[in-house]
């Protein structure tokens, strides 16, 4: 569970005799190098920290905790605050249309998660189409395709058209019309810098009004992930995240970044690069590679 | 006066923060704190003056000697003109999946291209979907030769048929371009050592994505570890990176940093220029 967890990754408080001043601020200082580590970013780090102290100092312990559990069960609050304590579910309707949208970075893992995904929901009943709605990087579709050729999941790709919208309009037109109820865009790579691709996505999004949109996040993300993160939100409100390549060294702490400015949770993981490298969220799993 | 422990720990707190918000590692900022701490402690400051400038240029001259040397390419462009006439320079690329090898690959034929050399590119991701295909299309855009077989071929073989090709023809540069793999994958690790025991390339170059944080130190050490690495290059710069991957990479393995990628079109790559990472990196 995510306090034995905890317990375990802060064993050192644990085994100390008392908690003073100097334990609580040798206990601060090994969560803050954890988490930066971690690439959590400083300004997250410094929030949790202070909260952790302030409560430390100003809260009554609860009954039946000692002054140690009592820190222990603070960070597990601060953490959980963000990023929840229950694993991700499967939650998508299967019985009505749903679009759902993927946004993010060059070379995040958008297309391969697309494909993860329409395979991980066609698996589990759902009626799946993807949609290439990447008109920038070559062979976008060719690869789509590949990746989805022994699924029998259908991709819809632009054939000339150059306009996104009208791509996307199509696509669930012709998907609707085929009785497929689940629909994933896969969109091309864009940064916050990049106007054009962010107007781009932004006019897609006020369009067709996508169910979900979610947001593809390199588990190996530094400390621009919550600055790229919100220019995304702003442009199109995130739903969900999708975190990949947790399968590196990567600890993913941007991630937390993200869903600070989102308020959205992660709902999937990517585990490698094979189409079946997808799990549920799972909060434990995450806190223990953050706190080492 | 000298400054006290009590400022010396301050002042390198400071630094540490900076350079861990502009992405350096932690392991590296916490070095570099050291750093900054021994040579201001040693210092003297004028009494009555404000000594802020003064420490500004220490902890840019830290940075400054972390910072990999500049002018790679050009030694590099010496090197393909002393050997063209021979037999071809081979360039062998890789590094994490998603980083921008393949983009790099057809953004440096073109820089080859416009400095008077031709080259080929040998297709040796025969792994990931699309691979073959995207290669192809983008070097066509810049009018450049790949020489590629099916999916599920040697890597290694690719690339030999791209030196073979290339020694027929009179081409001076192969450059191959393989498929992203992670810093823990065993299997891939050899396999990219494998590449490289075969085609025996004049230089390596690891391609990594400037956004990445502090797994740029693992990355750098395991590749380095596994195929010896000869340069970096650092792609996504225009995504508003702070450069600190580049100066963790270059603390940790010590090799110069040849060219950055700023942008998707193949003229987006440029030098390395130190002065604006020491800028960038102390903001
Ligand atoms: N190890 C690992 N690799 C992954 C994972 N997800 C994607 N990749 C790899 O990351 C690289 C980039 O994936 P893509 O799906 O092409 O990324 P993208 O976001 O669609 O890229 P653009 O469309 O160019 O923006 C590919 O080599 C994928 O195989 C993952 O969970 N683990
Ligand atoms: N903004 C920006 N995007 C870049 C840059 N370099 C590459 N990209 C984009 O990043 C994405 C991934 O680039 P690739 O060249 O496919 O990366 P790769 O390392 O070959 O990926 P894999 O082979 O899948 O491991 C593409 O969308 C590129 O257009 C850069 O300097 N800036
Ligand atoms: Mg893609
Ligand atoms: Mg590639």
């Amino acid at each position: 569970s995510l306090s034995e967890l905890l317990r375990k990754a802060v064993s050192k408080l644990m085994s100390s005799t008392s908690v003073d001043e100097k334990t609580l601020n040798e206990f601060i200082r090994d969560i803050q190098r954890s988490l930066l580590i971690s690439d959590v970013s400083v300004e997250l780090v410094q929030k949790i920290s202070e909260n952790i102290r302030k409560r430390a100092v100003q809260e009554k312990i609860p009954t039946g905790l000692s002054k140690k559990e009592h820190l222990l069960k603070i960070l597990y609050d601060e953490l959980v605050k963000l990023i929840g304590e229950e694993p991700a579910r499967l939650d998508l309707p299967k019985d009505r249309r749903y679009v759902l949208m993927m946004v993010g970075i060059q070379g995040f893992g958008k297309t391969t998660s697309t494909a993860k995904l329409a395979y991980y929901l066609k698996k589990h009943g759902y009626k799946v189409g993807v949609i290439c709605a990447d008109t920038y990087r070559p062979a976008a579709s060719i690869q789509l395709e590949q990746l989805l050729k022994d699924t029998g999941i259908p991709v819809f790709k632009a054939d000339g058209i150059e306009d996104v919208v009208e791509i996307v309009k199509r696509g669930v037109e012709k998907f609707t019309s085929e009785g497929i109820k689940t629909i994933l865009i896969d969109t091309a790579g864009r940064h916050k810098s990049q106007e054009t691709l962010m107007e781009e996505m932004k006019k897609l999004q006020e369009a067709i009004k996508p169910d979900e949109v979610m947001l593809v996040i390199d588990a190996g993300i530094g400390q621009q992930a919550g600055a790229h993160a919100e220019a995304f939100h702003k442009a199109a409100p995130i739903g969900s995240i999708f975190l990949t390549k947790v399968d590196t060294s990567a600890k993913g702490g941007g991630a937390l970044s993200a869903i600070a400015v989102t308020r959205a949770r992660i709902k999937f993981i990517g585990t490698g690069e094979k189409i079946d490298e997808i799990e549920l969220f799972d909060p434990v799993g995450y806190v223990g590679r953050l706190l080492g | 006066t000298q400054l006290s422990e009590k400022e010396l720990e301050k002042l390198a707190e400071e630094f540490k923060l900076t350079l861990i918000t502009n992405d350096v590692a932690l392991e590296v900022a916490e070095k570099l704190g050291d750093i900054l701490k021994e040579k201001l402690a040693g210092m003297k400051f004028k009494r009555f003056t404000d000594p802020t400038q003064q420490i500004r240029e220490v902890m840019s001259n830290v940075i400054e000697e972390i910072l990999p040397e500049e002018n790679n390419l050009e030694k590099m462009f010496m090197e393909i003109e002393e050997k063209k006439s021979r037999e071809p320079y081979v360039v062998l690329f890789v590094g994490p999946n998603g980083g921008g090898k393949t983009t790099t690959v057809v953004k440096f034929a073109k820089l080859l291209k416009d400095r008077g050399y031709s080259s080929i590119i040998a297709a040796s991701d025969t792994f990931r979907a699309g691979a073959i295909e995207q290669l192809k299309k983008l070097a066509e855009q810049v009018n450049v030769r790949v020489v590629s077989q099916k999916y599920g071929a040697d890597p290694a073989a690719v690339a030999m048929d791209a030196v073979m090709s290339a020694k027929a023809n009179m081409i001076p540069v192969v450059l191959i371009d393989t498929a992203g793999r992670t810093e823990v994958d065993i299997n891939l690790l050899e396999e990219m050592k494998k590449i490289k025991k075969v085609v025996k390339p004049d230089k390596v170059i690891f391609v990594g994505d400037a956004l990445m944080g502090n797994v740029v130190v693992e990355q750098a050490r395991r590749f380095n570890e596994y195929v010896g690495l000869d340069y970096i290059i650092l792609s996504k710069f225009d995504a508003d990176a702070r450069g600190g991957a580049a100066l963790s990479i270059s603390y940790v393995i010590g090799k110069p940093l040849l060219l950055v990628g700023v942008g998707q079109r193949l003229e987006d790559i440029k030098p390395f220029n130190k002065k604006l990472f020491r800028e960038i990196l102390l903001k």
